[in-house]
C-alpha cells in the first residue's frame, strides 16, 4: 500500500466523524485541527476543553501555526499511549511534523493518522469506532486493518 | 486459511480481525 493509498483510506476514516469542517482532501488534515477534533471525540476526559484550547483554529497560510498544533496533536498522542493506555509504541518511527506542516508529506502524515486511529480501536468507546470501521469499504477496511496490525506490532506494555 | 471455513473469505478475514480487536482488552481510556 502506497502512503497515498494509506492516507487516502484514513481519510475516508477521519470523515466518518463529526467535525466543525470535514475535510474532503488529504491537505486539510496538515493543520492538526481536525486531528484535534477528533482526539477531543475520541478522548474527551483526556483531550479536554484546555487541551483543545491551544490548538490554534485560524490557520491560514502558516506552516508555523501548522506544526505547533501538529506537535501538540503528537505530543497529546504519546501521552495518552503512556499515561491513559499504559502502552508505549516502540520501533514505530514517529511522524515529522515539519515535514507535514512544510510540504503535505503523505509519509509523515500517514503515521500521524495511524496513530490517531491507534488511539480510536484502544479506547474506552472502541466498539463505537471499530464498528464504523466495520461498515465501511472493504478496502478502505484492509488499509484500516494493516496500519493497525503495523502498530500494534510496535505496542509494548 | 482453508476455503470454505469461516474466515477464509476477504470478509471473514476482516471481521475476525475487527472482532478480536473488539474483545482485546485495552486502557480504560
Amino acid at each position: 500500500m502506497t502512503n497515498h493509498e494509506l492516507c487516502e483510506s484514513l481519510l475516508t476514516w477521519v470523515q466518518t466523524f463529526n467535525l466543525d469542517n470535514s475535510p474532503e482532501t488529504v491537505a486539510e488534515l496538515t493543520d492538526g485541527v481536525a486531528l484535534s477534533q477528533i482526539l477531543c471525540q475520541i478522548a474527551p476526559t483526556f483531550f479536554n476543553t484546555g487541551w483543545y484550547s491551544r490548538i490554534r483554529r485560524e490557520v491560514g497560510d502558516s506552516w508555523r501555526i501548522r506544526v505547533s498544533n501538529l506537535k501538540k496533536v503528537l505530543e497529546g498522542i504519546l501521552d495518552f499511549y503512556n499515561d491513559v493506555l499504559g502502552q508505549q509504541i516502540r520501533d514505530f518511527k514517529l511522524p515529522d511534523v515539519s515535514k507535514i506542516a512544510e510540504r503535505h508529506d503523505l509519509e509523515e502524515l500517514g503515521r500521524l493518522l495511524q496513530l490517531v486511529l491507534g488511539c480510536a480501536v484502544n479506547c474506552e468507546h472502541k466498539e463505537e469506532y471499530i464498528n464504523v470501521i466495520m461498515g465501511m469499504e472493504e478496502s478502505v477496511q484492509h488499509a484500516v486493518m494493516n496500519a493497525i496490525q503495523e502498530l500494534m506490532s510496535k505496542e509494548m506494555p | 486459511m482453508e476455503p470454505g471455513k469461516p474466515g477464509a473469505t476477504n470478509e471473514g478475514v476482516l471481521a475476525n480481525f475487527f472482532n478480536s480487536l473488539l474483545s482485546k482488552k485495552t486502557g480504560t481510556g
